[in-house]
């Protein structure tokens, strides 16, 4: 499912930026 | 509740003083409605004589804005008259870089002279009603814009939650795409897209019982950046 990717995402782009 | 407001106007402004204009004084602001930019003027007749035969110039500016039709100003203004005019404007004009960017210089015409005068047009009225970036694209375009065309800046004093600071922002075509939270932080990234067609990407740290925000903007003309954290700073403390 292409939302589930796209929330996986924004996640993963959340805690790259909170734990660089 | 309460908290939500509509788009954010900033008060008008005297722009033109009595003193400069042989007796005419204009204040004003500028505001969008219904996808519209407006300029919003109030004119007063501080002279002696009947003022008619008002007209409206802008200089090339960075936006191409100008005049979408004449402006209509009630008259003649008599003396110690004052009158109200809305000049909806379109981004179809000359564009020449100004400093700063948003600077709009104007000349305006009356029976008894001509004036001139500069105003700072506030970004987020050229902000579109269509600047929510899609997801996917949002994400790839994150991607690709290198760390170097990143900018932070600290947004100080802000006592909104992280879906009242979404929500004003929001009012001012100023679109949040997702809201993440980790470890107790909000995170919302969020798209805007200017009238010439520049997307602008942030992300917006909300740490609890921190009323400072923490915002990052990408963008691919990183010169709108210092516009855009002002624009940031005049919502969220207005």
């Amino acid at each position: 499912d292409g939302d589930v990717d796209l929330d996986d995402s924004f996640s993963r782009l959340a805690e790259s930026r909170t734990h660089p | 509740i309460g908290n939500v407001t509509p788009f954010y106007t900033p008060a008008k402004q005297v722009w033109l003083p009595a003193a400069r204009g042989k007796g005419l004084e204009i204040s004003g602001t500028f505001t969008r409605r219904n996808g519209q930019i407006y300029m919003e003027m109030t004119f007063s007749n501080k002279a002696m004589q009947a003022m008619t035969s008002f007209a409206i110039q802008f200089n090339k500016n960075s936006f191409g804005l100008s005049p979408a039709q004449s402006l209509q100003v009630q008259g003649p203004l008599q003396p110690n008259g004052s009158v109200d005019s809305s000049l909806p404007i379109n981004t179809k004009g000359p564009v020449q870089k100004m400093e700063p960017l948003t600077n709009l210089q104007v000349a305006i015409k009356n029976n008894v002279d001509v004036f001139y005068f500069s105003c700072l047009v506030p970004l987020h009225v050229l902000c579109m009603e269509d600047g929510m970036m899609d997801k996917r694209v949002f994400l790839a375009t994150w991607k690709d814009i290198p760390a170097q065309n990143e900018v932070q800046y600290t947004i100080e004093n802000v006592n909104y939650t992280a879906d009242q600071v979404s929500s004003k922002l929001q009012n001012n075509n100023i679109f949040t795409i997702a809201k993440r939270n980790v470890e107790g932080q909000d995170m919302l990234y969020q798209s805007l897209k200017l009238t010439n067609g520049i997307w602008v990407l942030a992300e917006l740290k909300i740490q609890p019982g921190n009323i400072n925000l923490i915002l990052s903007l990408k963008s691919r003309a990183m010169e709108v950046a210092s516009g855009v954290h002002q624009t940031f700073e005049l919502i969220l403390h207005n």
